[in-house]
This record gives C-alpha cells, structure tokens and sequence, in this order.
C-alpha cells in the first residue's frame, strides 16, 4: 500500500544535501564558506561598500571534528524583523529579483544551518546592524526543518555607539578539514584576484592567518534591478505579472511597462499578430490569448537586445591584471562580449587567455571558471566552459606542442545563470550562451595566435 | 533597498527548470518520458504486477513544435482523492520511504507539469483506476504556481466494467524531437534490457511504433520498506523520530523498535557509551543526549550490516544475459557486491563486463551506468562511475592496445542514491559508494584478465 505525503522544502534540503553541495564532510565545509562569503559581498559591492571580510575557522572539540566558522563583514545589515526568515527559512531571499547577484535560489546560508544541525546541536548565532540603524541586533536560531519556520533560542539588542553596521554569523559544523583546505583556499585566493576592492582575512583551523589587502578604492558599477525581457518570455511569467499588477493596465499598456526593450510600436505589432485587441483589460485576457502572446514575443526578432544595467562584468582590464598578477604570463588577453539574452535572462560572457611565462605546461589547458564573479571550484568536467574548451582545436591557435602552458578564464554573469545544482559549480548547456563562451574564447584566442606567429618569426630570424 | 520574499516550492522549480533535468527543449522531452516511464515502473513491478508500458508521442501542432505524451500503464493506479496532490503539489510523493524505488524526491511528474504550462496551456490529464476500484477517475489539473496546490479544471468518473487497473497521463510539451530522438530510444532500449518481465509500446511522433515484448514471467522480488540503519543517523532524524513516536517508548524500546541492526545487548551499549539511561523516556530526550546517542552510534563498530531487504538488485544471470543480447561479446562477467550502507541508507553494487566480438574498439569503454534500475543517460563525465572507470588502468587486465572493444556497465540500487541534481542523470561522490563500485568493477575485470591470458596463450599455440 502507497502510503502518501508532502514534505516541507527545508525536510526536502535536509534529506538530499547532495543537492545543495553538501555530499561530505570536506565540501560541506567549502560549501559553508563559500555560500557565506558570497552573501558578505552581495552586501557590500553591490551596495557601494568596499568589502571587509573576515573569515574564521576554528576546531572547537578534538574528538568529534566541529568546527567553529564565523565570518563577519561590513555590509548592509539585515532588518531584524526578516533575520529569523533569511536564516531560518528555506526559499527566502531578497534575490529573487531581475539583477545580477551571486545569491539567486534562497537555499544558500539555510543548507549552512540544515548541515550544521545534522550533527551538532549549537544554534547558528547572527549579529546585525543595518546601515543606518542605532542598534545591534543578536540572534540564535535554528530551523524547525518539517514545518520550515525558524525557532529563536534568543533575541537581544544593544545600542551601536559606534555606528557599526553589517553582519556577523557563527555556525557550528562537522567537517574536514584537512580534505577541503586546497580548495577553500582555492576559492578565496580566485575571489580575491578578482575583486581587487576588497579585503579578506582568513584564519584556518591550524591557526595561519592569511591577510588579502584591498589594492584600490574604485568599485566596480552596481547592478540595476531591470524588467523582464521579452525574449524568452514564458506563459507563467505573464501570469505572475498580471497577477502582481498594481494598475488596472490594458493590455497595450502592461506590455510597455512590465518588460524592457517594449515601446508603443513593437506593442502595437506584437498584439497585432497575437490577435489580441490593445485595450483588452491585462486581467481579463484569456489563457488562449495569453499563449498567443507568449508565441508571438519568443519570435520577435526586433526586440532591442536586453540591458546591461543589470549586469556587473569583470571588464577586460581587471581580468589582464589578474591573469598577470598569478601566472607571470609571456601574454595576456582579454575579451567581454556583448549583452546577450537566453529565456528573458541578459548575461554577458567575457574570456581571458594567458600563455607562457611561469605557467606549467600540460596537455590540457587550466580552466578557470567563473558566474557571477565567484569561482567555481567543483564538477569541472560537467561544466559548459568545460566542454567548450575542450572541443577547441588549439593547434588552429599556433600551439603545436603535446604539452602546453595555457590557462583559460571565462566569466559569465547574468540575472540567472543556470547551474546545474543548486550547489552552484558547474553550468548547465544552454544553447545561447554555450555559442557565447566559443566566441568569447576564440576571440581572445587569434590574440595568442598573432603572439605565437610573431614569436616564432622572431626565432626564425635569430636562427639566420 | 533590499525587498524580501518567500516562494513556493513549485516557484522555486519553474524559475530553475535546469535544477530538474529541463533544461532545453530536447532534454525537456527526455525528461518528461523518462519521469513518467519510471512513476509507471514503480507502480507495477514493485506491486508484483508484470509491466506493460504503452508510450505515445505525437506531434499535435505543425507551426509550433507542440508534442502529446501519453503514457499508459496497468499499475496500482492512484486513489481519486490524492491525484489532485500527486500530480499538482511539489514535493509530495508515496516514496518519502526507506525502500529502493525509482521515484525519490516528490518532483518527477510535477516538474513535467510546470515545464508543460510554461509554453502551452492545455491541462494535464490523468486516467486512473486503484487496483481492486470499480470506477475510473479522471480528472483534468494544472499547478497553481505561487500556491504550490493543484488547480482541477475537470473530475468525473465512470464505472469500471473490464476491471482494469493503472494509470494513463497525457501532457502537453513544446519540445525539440530530432534533438532529443536518439537518447529518448536509447532510454527505452537499456530500460527493455534489464527488465525482461516488461513490454513496451513506443510511438514516436514519425509514426515509428516499437514493440519490445515480455522475454519472461518471472519478476524480481519486490524490495520491502524497512527502518533506518543506525550507522550515519543524524540529530534531526533521531528528532522526527521521537517526534512521530506513536508510543510512549523508554530511550532503550526506542532504539530497539525504531532501527534495524539493534537489539537489546546493543542498545544498553550505546546508551551506557552516551551515558543516557535505558529508562528516560525518548520524549524527554534532551538535545545533548541526542547528541551524544548521534555521536556513538555514528563511532560503533558492532550494528550488523543493514539489511538487503529494502534493495532490488538486477543479478549477475540477467546482467550477463542483457550484456550478451546487445553486444554478441566473446566474453561476459558480472559481479554483484554485498550489501554496505552510506548515512544509514544500505545500498549495493553490480558490474558487468563485456569484451570483443560485436563491441566496436575505442580509446575508452562504453559506460553504461544504472541506478536504481534506472539507466543514466546525460552528463556521463560528472558521474562518480566515469570517474572510477577512468582512473582503472585497463593494461593490468591484460588490454595491450590503444584502441579496445570493451564495455563496462555499473549498477547501484539503494533506498537513496546520492545523485548530483534532482534532474537524476550523475551519481555524487560518496566515498563508501565509490569504493564498492572500485571493488565490483575490478572483480569483474579480473574474468577478463583470465580471458585474456587463456586467448593470448591460444594463439601463441597456434602460431607454433
Ligand atoms: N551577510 C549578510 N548580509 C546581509 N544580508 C544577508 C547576509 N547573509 C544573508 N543575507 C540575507 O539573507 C538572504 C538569504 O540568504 P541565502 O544565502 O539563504 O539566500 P540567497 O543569498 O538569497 O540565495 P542563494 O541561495 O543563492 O545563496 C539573502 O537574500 C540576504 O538578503
Ligand atoms: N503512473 C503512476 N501510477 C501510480 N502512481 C503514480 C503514477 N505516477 C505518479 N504516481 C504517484 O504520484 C507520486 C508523485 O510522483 P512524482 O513523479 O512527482 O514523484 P516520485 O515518483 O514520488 O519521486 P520523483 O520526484 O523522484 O519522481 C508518486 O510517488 C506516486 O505515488
Ligand atoms: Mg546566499
Ligand atoms: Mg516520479
């Protein structure tokens, strides 16, 4: 006999961590850093701070391996009245909105608490501050995982003489740390290249402290919260827009104010195709018309490309820098694409090659990948860019060698970008921006061709 | 400013379709016949009723590529009054269970149901008739997003004069055939394969009809839900336990009622390790002491292994008659491995090895990975068995050229396998498993080795 049930998402996360990057000990521990620090930078570039971020991982109990991760930044806070949510209940966020992000699903600091809670039992302590306020707020809280609300053990607030502001969170976890070391080390270092406006201290568990200085004050442009864009719109998406309308909108008038790149003429032409009469009510539209509509706007071909407001690259000059900064190359270059869209989503992919110098030679090149300015360090070989780079022919390029020192870096930002897990380390193949990353590559690439054309021109000359 | 919200599970998978296997159009057909196919395994073979299995595909729109999938089958069938759940309520499912089935997450045919209403609006329909009913129910339902609740646009039922059981859903998909032909038969074929005591319709939207009939009447034997080994329990399972406690047990009746592998010696020696007195009521536990109870029973080293009982292996017999049948190899070995358990989830492996006759040669085996019976078709270099296979140095088995007919297949059933998403295509690295399927596909290897040797010695015998 089928016995049936519903289970809430926090008993779905907590039964399957292999979902959220939790599989073992060693990248539970990754996963915890990485998914914190993330939410530390949210809560600074993207809000005008310069980032201060100070991570701590200390083992607190010689027999059972618990450690003690804390890690503390200067962001903007988080109101008291949403903390016990944003810690202690799964699909709850502030980025679930049209603008580039490293948070995008809700789940990351909850799969933090959720693994935390499976073998110890200290609560997770937050202490917060928002920008602005006079008070620090504290909490101690875990998840009540089958009804998917927090529990608060704790709640106090003192005043902020100091006018301090940001977040700092405890977690207790069992780990591994001698098996996750490299690769938490990996991914500060790779974050670090890249954001040459923060700063990071890091303490390991065998008490080396490692200090990253910021190395200027220019931030880079914070992305902007745009609208959906029509390309790739889908039948649900307009239902939720309707749904979550503020004004009586017609139809004509829904279209140019709930998505981007939509004046009066594109609305016009697309409710001629679709059929559907410009003064319809938008609430009133039928499922039919509403299908039509989708139809006709997934065709469209004069859209304007989508905005780039939303988005926050890298730019070609910060990823020169950082390939010279940690491969002493012999060259270097660099190329960001223009904006693209895939289902409504703009994303842009930028590529940096570096050759030669002080880099090993092997007989692939090393990849570095990134989304949305965070390395990814994990599932390599199921990665888009990945394969990508791997269906290149680098002979093509001038490089005849079996072995060869190359290191590829390819950057994909975008609204959403689609990974393959919730764990966020590998990204899945879709079509548009697959073609973007060979383009991307092989563009930076006929720059290592010329290099490689004149430096063995050169050769052949001092030969003679 | 940073706005705060919460979202349902079904909003949460619409938004990241590529999180469940949907990730393009042809993936999306795939997917949809795959998560229906294995709900209509689930529903016969495990119910002692021999498959039989009638898919449709068919194309229904000429301009736009709208496909119907119908799937047929005489299972168990589902009771009226939770298909609105089944099919409308994310995360809601009859296999929440420690039982080795195909089904595990409460997502497969809800995700096929969110995709189907992103690009079309036709309802999903379902025909259904419990075993033993003497109606037919049918009802027509879609999935309120935001609610996360089935919205029912029709229900009717009819008497049931032939006594029929099972289920028939019909879903509407914009998909991409040409695209995803070739793997959706590749699906089918390796599912026939290893499950002889089914037949198979398969329609395709050419026209093409397959019939892949019944070889045999003899069914494996179902596996049986059991309780969970103590190995690898955590706190919150221990909670929920004593959470859904229906008696009022001592910490000691606890132990012993709620786990297989403990009995009453075992129990006094846990609780006299955690220092817990057999008598406190499970109830009154506090989180200290479940902590400590955690702690030692993750250490003990005396629990008997779990119990093979809630697994359904394939077998070597029928490993090596699939293997033979597809490959006319010159020769075949296969392994089936003792029970072990990861996290308290016991789970076995099975490895079969085909070599030469009709295998075509080539620098790497064909891998052909299953899971829970299921065969895994995408995302073949992120799975834990690739990664085994390639670092197996096939020259100690006797494999002297560059370029060899060789075929590995790997099996792993458990009460949960560990997969990387919840789109079920690569299996996770969990160190126990990767170690048994190490183990498996060696002592498979080791037959060929034999081989090997006795050909070379023949041949040497010849040339005298
Ligand atoms: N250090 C922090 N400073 C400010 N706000 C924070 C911080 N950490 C978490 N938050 C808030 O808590 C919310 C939930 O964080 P969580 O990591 O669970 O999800 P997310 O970052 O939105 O998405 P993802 O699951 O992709 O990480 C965030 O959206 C953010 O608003
Ligand atoms: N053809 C069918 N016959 C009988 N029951 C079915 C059938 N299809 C679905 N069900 C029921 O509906 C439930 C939900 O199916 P769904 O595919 O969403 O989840 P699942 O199979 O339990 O897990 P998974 O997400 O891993 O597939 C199943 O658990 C099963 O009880
Ligand atoms: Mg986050
Ligand atoms: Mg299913």
């Amino acid at each position: 006999k089928e016995r049936f049930a519903s289970i809430s998402p926090a008993e779905f996360f907590k039964r399957n961590p292999e979902l959220v990057g939790f599989s073992n000990p060693s990248r539970a521990l990754y996963q915890s850093v990485r998914e914190t620090v993330e939410n530390s930078l949210d809560a600074t570039d993207i809000h005008l701070i310069l980032p201060s971020v100070k991570v701590s991982l200390d083992r607190i109990d010689l027999e059972k391996e618990v450690y003690r991760l804390t890690i503390e930044d200067n962001g903007i806070g988080i109101p008291p009245q949403v903390v016990p949510n944003a810690f202690g209940k799964v699909l709850y966020s502030s980025k679930y909105t049209i603008r580039q992000t490293r948070g995008m699903y809700g789940l990351g600091v909850k799969a933090v608490l959720l693994y935390s809670q499976m073998y110890q039992d200290r609560p997770f302590e937050v202490q917060t501050s928002p920008r602005g306020s006079n008070r620090v707020y504290y909490f101690k809280l875990k998840i009540d995982i089958s009804r998917n609300e927090p529990i608060i053990f704790h709640r106090s607030s003192i005043e902020n003489p100091t006018g301090w502001h940001g977040t700092i969170i405890t977690v207790y976890l069992v780990g591994d740390w001698l098996r996750s070391k490299q690769k938490i080390y990996e991914y500060i270092k790779r974050t670090y290249i890249l954001s040459p406006y923060a700063e990071f201290t890091f303490r390991d568990p065998e008490g080396n402290i490692t200090y990253y200085p910021r190395v200027t004050n220019k931030l880079p442009r914070p992305p902007e919260e745009v609208k959906p864009h029509p390309y790739g719109v889908d039948i649900e998406l307009l239902k939720y827009l309707i749904a979550t309308l503020r004004y009586q909108y017609d139809v004509r008038s829904f279209l140019i104010n709930e998505f981007q790149s939509i004046g009066e003429i594109t609305a016009e032409e697309i409710l001629k195709q679709a059929g559907v009469s410009s003064s319809t009510p938008a609430s009133k539209l039928t499922d039919d018309q509403i299908s039509k509509l989708v139809e006709v706007m997934k065709k469209y071909e004069k859209f304007r490309p989508p905005s780039a407001d939303a988005l926050s690259t890298l730019g070609e000059e910060l990823i020169t820098i950082g390939l010279n900064k940690v491969f002493s190359p012999d060259m270097v270059s660099a190329e960001t694409r223009k904006p693209k869209a895939y289902q409504g989503h703009p994303f842009i992919v930028e590529a940096g090659i570096a050759y030669g110098g002080a880099i090993p030679p092997s007989e692939f090149p090393i990849v570095l990948r990134y989304a949305n300015k965070i390395p990814l360090v994990y599932d390599e070989k199921s990665d888009v860019i990945w394969k990508v780079v791997e269906e290149i022919d680098w002979r093509r390029y001038g490089i005849e060698e079996n072995q060869f020192p190359l290191v590829v870096l390819v950057h994909l930002c975008s609204t959403k970008v689609p990974y393959k897990s919730a764990g966020k380390e590998s990204i899945a193949d879709v079509e548009e921006i697959e073609k973007e990353i060979k383009f991307a590559i092989m563009s930076a690439a006929r720059q290592l061709r010329l290099f490689l054309l004149e430096r063995k021109k050169q050769e052949d000359e001092r030969k003679r």
